[in-house]
């Protein structure tokens, strides 16, 4: 997961 | 109908102006513009119904597995029937195939320009595009997959949506005939892929972070 922090971070934002 | 509200508005090319090799240039101006595209997508994905509902785990692995295909649905629509039969990235992004050629991009330009020629025979409507683009994302065959009652829940909904317009039209094979367009567009991506991550390891093209992330995600 650490390697795919960015999408996962996207994923996470609520827009 | 809700596919069509959430297809964003076509984005437009930030020419580079950091070098001046016209092919690395070409290359560069590409990349930032699919990095853009990325990060669109990722906000378009979480409208579709039923993709958010799924667990965090199964988007990423959707997305990181079907990212390209998604993307490359609306360039082969936007490249049908373009003079010169350019590929059209952009409106002010129109590459021939000289100029793929030059940009390392042979190989996706002759898949690209033949699943062009495919949509254009096939006259695809917006809401079959924006639905094709939706089945891509969807039916990526993304391993491992935490949920796959889920997942294949979304994927009924999204069939059913494209029968129900189908048959709302008359057209008892167009489902069929559309389902069929997937792997050539799955081939596609795959050369996008190898292209893109060749042009970074080979010839140290630098690419935005998001972009890379994805790339990794599919080598």
């Amino acid at each position: 997961k650490e390697k795919h922090k960015i999408l996962h971070r996207l994923l996470q934002n609520s827009t | 109908s809700h596919l069509l509200l959430t297809e964003p508005a076509p984005l437009e090319a930030n020419q580079d102006e950091s070098t001046d090799d016209g092919s690395l240039r070409t290359v560069l101006t590409l990349c930032d513009l699919l990095n853009r595209e990325l990060l669109l997508l990722i906000g378009w994905a979480k409208q579709i119904p039923g993709f958010s509902s799924l667990s965090l785990v199964d988007q990423m692995s959707l997305l990181q597995s079907g990212w390209m295909e998604a993307l490359l649905v609306g360039v082969a629509w936007r490249s049908q029937g373009s003079a010169g039969e350019e590929l059209v990235f952009a409106d002010n992004l129109r590459l021939d195939a000289a100029q793929c050629r030059a940009a390392g991009l042979a190989e996706l330009y002759e898949a690209l320009r033949h699943l062009a020629a495919k949509y254009q025979a096939m006259e695809l409507s917006p809401e079959e595009v924006v639905t094709l683009k939706a089945m891509a994302l969807a039916n990526s065959d993304a391993e491992p997959v935490d949920c796959p009652d889920s997942v294949q829940r979304f994927q009924d909904w999204l069939h059913e949506a494209l029968q129900d317009y189908e048959s709302s039209r008359r057209e008892q094979h167009r489902a069929g005939r559309l389902l069929m367009s997937l792997p050539l567009l799955r081939q596609a991506a795959g050369r996008a892929v190898q292209a893109f991550l060749r042009l970074h390891r080979h010839r140290s093209v630098p690419l935005h972070k998001l972009l890379l992330e994805m790339l990794d995600a599919k080598a």
